[in-house]
């Protein structure tokens, strides 16, 4: 079946949204066939692509409760072997703590588990808030990427996550394994990202997963949800285009280890 | 008594975090008062201060559950005029959604509305995630200052959480306005800040509140935490100290028209 991966880090603003599109993006131009999922109430990956008006109760909040089967909430986006699922941003996070019954962690696995998919990559892109949207992702996926800033306030909050990680894998799905942890937003004009990027490489836990490729800094990669475009639209030959590509390749690379 | 101000934004990684220490520290040294309080279970604020050895249950999570009162977990920081209140970030986020009895959600303003405190101001370190502390906070608050990366992915999840405000006005807190929307990690040498910034101006709903003050993007404010400093311990004499400082004058400024 596909490789089921989360996108996720309880760090804000450390590209989760930015890699679950322009990877994904990148897997679909080098022939697999891709779903992305917006598993953040927040929405950006849903306004990025400009689904927020077409979603009409097909989205990821209607499969979790039970409303929709999972195939109803797929949409094609604009480029060959790529498909996306939405998430509706009125949906209030309190109430969907779904109301106690057993088993409410296995909603998205359940859904998963019942439908013949042909994908090769299902990727979700995870909120940085612990709610019940990210234990159904969690308890769903077979691996994780983490996407870590190249600063101290990232690399202390990743730290934390990866000691939160291992109580998921006790508690909810012991098979999640890390498909990695992807350096982003590395800029080599400043010592502190190339202190903490050696920092990373070094930590016991943390080095051993590093991806080889590194994200570079590029403005080019934050323009690009303008016109809801992938980085591959936006500028091809930008480093944020190199660096997204390598990063495709490595992940097929990883393939042939599974 | 105090103003009580929530530094929020459901977009992640916008310097929410960067925004109360820093700012905190500038109305310090202009003379006022500050309690500065961590209420994102992350603890991005406790660990940059280094106060996570130290809490021993005294923090905000036990002040919510009613375990202490409020100035139980006040903790001196090495400046003069300046507190803080940590939190343990060992606390499951989905276990706080406290027992559903009656006006959960008042629980931090009572605690306030009970304590005579002298301070000036108190400044909470949001969550970019929609629980029980985040709504607890918004409604003790009186007022909620919106940090904002000139970005557009930033921008749109901005516009959106303006609505989410109205939504909270009317059920929590009527009372709660804006102090300002802050314009963060600008870059004068990207076309992408410039534009951002300029459609912030002219958003309705949102050029009408922004500050005069624009923090510039400067990687002295991400070298802070290294060592546990404000920027102005870090780099004294750094765009991000001169930044910060005009925020807090403005700040005081606004005082006047109360
Ligand atoms: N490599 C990069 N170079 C420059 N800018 C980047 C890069 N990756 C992401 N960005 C920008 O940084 C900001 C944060 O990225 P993004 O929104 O994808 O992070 P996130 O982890 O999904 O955030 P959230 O926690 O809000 O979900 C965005 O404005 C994005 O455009
Ligand atoms: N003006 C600035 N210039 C450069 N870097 C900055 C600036 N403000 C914040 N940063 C850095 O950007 C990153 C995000 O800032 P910060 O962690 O304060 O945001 P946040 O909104 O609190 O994030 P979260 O959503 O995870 O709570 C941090 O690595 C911080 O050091
Ligand atoms: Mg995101
Ligand atoms: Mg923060």
């Amino acid at each position: 079946g596909p490789r089921k991966i989360a996108i996720a880090n309880k760090k804000g603003g450390v590209g989760k949204t930015t890699t679950t599109i322009n990877l994904g993006s990148a897997l679909a131009k080098l022939g697999r066939k891709v779903l992305i999922v917006d598993g953040d109430l927040q929405g950006s990956l849903t306004s990025w692509l400009n689904l927020g008006d077409n979603v009409n109760g097909r989205d990821l909040g209607a499969i979790l409760t039970g409303i929709i089967p999972f195939v109803d909430a797929i949409f094609e986006i604009e480029e060959e072997n790529f498909f996306a699922i939405p998430i509706d941003n009125s949906l209030n996070e309190l109430k969907l703590n779904f109301n106690g019954d057993g088993g409410w962690e296995m909603a998205l696995k359940r859904e998963l588990d019942n439908w013949p998919l042909g994908y090769d990559y299902i990727l979700f892109d995870c909120p940085a808030s612990y709610n019940a949207i990210l234990i159904n992702i969690l308890a769903a996926s077979d691996e994780i990427i983490i996407p870590v800033q190249t600063e101290i306030l990232s690399l202390n909050s990743t730290l934390s996550f990866l000691e939160n990680l291992s109580q998921i894998k006790q508690s909810i799905n012991p098979t999640l394994e890390i498909a990695g942890i992807l350096p982003v937003m590395f800029d080599k004009r400043t010592r502190h990202s190339k202190e903490i990027l050696e920092i990373m490489a070094e930590a016991p836990n943390l080095g051993n997963h590093l991806f080889k490729t590194v994200i570079r800094n590029n403005i080019r990669l934050a323009e690009g949800p303008m016109r809801s475009r992938t980085i591959f639209r936006a500028s091809p030959s930008s480093n944020g285009a190199v660096d997204y590509m390598l990063l495709a390749e490595e992940l097929i690379d990883q393939e042939n280890n599974e």
